[in-house]
């Protein structure tokens, strides 16, 4: 079956799961028991992320939305705590 | 703009702060003037005030350090997470720290301590991270001309929302 090439490096991704973490929620969850959900969390949390920025919506990860992530930015969470 | 959950706000109107870590990247005395500054951006358009102490537990604790730096989040190093400031509250609430891997400046060049100061104290006085891209609380970093800045109409809003205003209207 054909595949889409991803967008952005493994290192990239790895930023954005952390960045995620950080500012959005638990992504970040290697067991592998409940890898789907993490990766589930992954998309939400990146929905949530790409709103909140005005980025387009899509819930995968793109360069756009990998810019935002890499800008200096202030450490408290986007999330209301 | 928005409010923590929960809406904490400081229940007084006197707010102390005391600096216990400088920048070496400026003089303390730049360092207190542009704190100075950006806590007078607040008291310009509420009925807060703020004063500096220099010893003892004041209610904004504030440091400069690069990573661990005593509490469960420690900086990442030069870019990325530039400060972080707690919300209202006892103990460690509206405790504010910056990043030293940063290099922290009163110009355009690296980083602005005014304009990230000016952030974080909106954090410690209870304002969340605004959707606003012109709000100083947008979540990321963008310098613009701090020579007579004022606090943009949204944040204005959220902090006079929390505490009214210093001139009835």
């Amino acid at each position: 079956a054909p595949t889409i090439a991803p967008t952005v490096s493994p290192e990239e991704q790895d930023l954005a799961e952390a960045y995620l973490s950080n500012f959005y929620g638990d992504v970040g969850v290697t067991n592998s028991s409940v890898r789907r959900l993490a990766k589930s969390s992954f998309n939400l949390d990146l929905q949530a992320m790409q709103a909140f920025f005005g980025l387009e919506v899509t819930g995968v990860l793109n360069n756009e939305t990998v810019e935002v992530m890499k800008a200096p930015r202030c450490g408290v969470s986007d999330i209301s705590r | 703009y928005g409010h923590f959950h929960g809406k904490p706000r400081w229940r007084k109107t006197l707010i102390t702060y005391r600096i216990t870590n400088y920048t070496p990247d400026l003089t303390q005395s730049q360092v207190d003037t542009a704190i100075g500054q950006a806590f007078q951006l607040y008291s310009d358009v509420t009925p807060l005030n703020f004063k500096q102490v220099s010893s003892g537990t004041a209610d904004i604790m504030i440091l400069f350090k690069g990573g661990s730096h005593g509490d469960f989040y420690p900086f990442d190093g030069r870019g990325g997470v530039l400060a972080h400031a707690n919300s209202p509250g006892q103990g460690q609430g509206g405790d504010t720290h910056f990043d030293d891997d940063e290099t922290w400046t009163l110009t355009q060049r690296s980083v602005n301590l005014l304009l990230v100061a000016a952030h974080e104290f909106g954090h410690a006085l209870g304002l969340d991270h605004s959707r606003d891209r012109r709000a100083l609380m947008y979540p990321t970093y963008q310098y613009v001309n701090t020579n007579g800045y004022k606090l943009p109409d949204d944040d204005r809003r959220g902090v006079q929302a929390l505490y009214g205003s210093r001139t009835p209207v």
